[in-house]
């Protein structure tokens, strides 16, 4: 329904189809197990609006595992 | 350590599920593990509501992002009780946070831990085996353009940005792998799962983890 927004999708689909080349040129000297990347549901999405919509998880600051510390506390749990 | 293990194959996992354009994959890894732990002490696979966490854990951002810790820290504090996604359904947007007596069926977080295991994968495996499901943050930059495979590039570990569970590892083929359950659907990845390369910290995966106790 809206031009604008179908030119935007269509140039945001036409750069992931060039970052998939790049992204499958390291895979393919790999093992036949490695990552494939190509087309899918975000392919139609910037970068940006993949993150802003996507990639909202907020990491803390949490302490090295110790194995004899947090496993004798579990213990104690 | 067994050189393959799968949640899955305990029936400890529920269908992959799908967070549509809301961004609460942090409130879908921590219900995931609450599902499966609670599965892991004997009780029946339930699937628990998401749209409760994403509504009342009032420290984190709803649909606009939040912390797996902070919502287990809520969980765990308040002692909560998470009600049925049947009663409690997903909505994919924010909004008013609906309370349940006391006496309501629920599930009820005991304890959590939070570590980083960064250099201790193998000890990363086990705990995976002894806690249950694990709830992980990750750079998901490049997963925009997944469709299946072993990631083993394009993966930094310092941009901590999509909260996802671990249900299982597989050390048997050449390069051993996490298995990760993923909360964008089945079409994403390979039926909604992602496999990530153990013991370089790919993807960030060892940065931010955390387990939930019931």
């Amino acid at each position: 329904n809206n031009q604008q927004e179908y030119y935007q999708r269509k140039i945001n689909f036409e750069s992931s189809i060039r970052r998939h080349v790049y992204l499958n040129s390291v895979s393919k000297h790999l093992t036949n197990h490695s990552a494939k990347y190509g087309v899918n549901q975000f392919s139609d999405l910037s970068p940006e609006q993949f993150r802003e919509t996507y990639l909202t998880a907020q990491a803390k600051v949490v302490p090295k595992y110790t194995p004899l510390k947090h496993g004798n506390s579990l213990k104690r749990n | 350590l067994p050189t393959k293990f799968d949640w899955r194959d305990k029936g400890a996992v529920n269908p992959i599920q799908n967070q549509e354009a809301c961004g609460g994959c942090w409130a879908f890894s921590i219900v995931g593990a609450v599902e499966s732990v609670h599965v892991k002490n004997g009780g029946a696979l339930k699937q628990l509501s998401v749209q409760q966490v994403i509504d009342c854990s009032y420290n984190n951002h709803g649909c606009n992002g939040g912390s797996t810790v902070t919502a287990l820290d809520w969980l765990n504090k308040t002692k909560e009780k998470l009600v049925s996604q049947s009663e409690y359904p997903f909505k994919a947007k924010n909004g008013m946070c609906h309370y349940f007596a006391p006496s309501h069926d629920g599930i009820s977080v005991k304890n959590y831990q939070a570590h980083n295991f960064s250099g201790q994968e193998k000890e990363m495996m086990a705990r995976l085996i002894e806690w249950g499901p694990l709830a992980v943050i990750v750079d998901a930059v490049s997963w925009q353009d997944y469709l299946g495979g072993i990631i083993q590039h394009h993966c930094s570990s310092h941009n901590p940005n999509h909260a996802v569970l671990v249900i299982g590892y597989d050390t048997t083929g050449d390069v051993p792998y996490w298995i990760v359950r993923n909360s964008w659907g089945t079409s994403w990845g390979d039926e909604g799962y992602a496999y990530i390369k153990i013991g370089a910290n790919m993807c960030g995966i060892a940065d931010s983890v955390t387990a939930v106790f019931l």
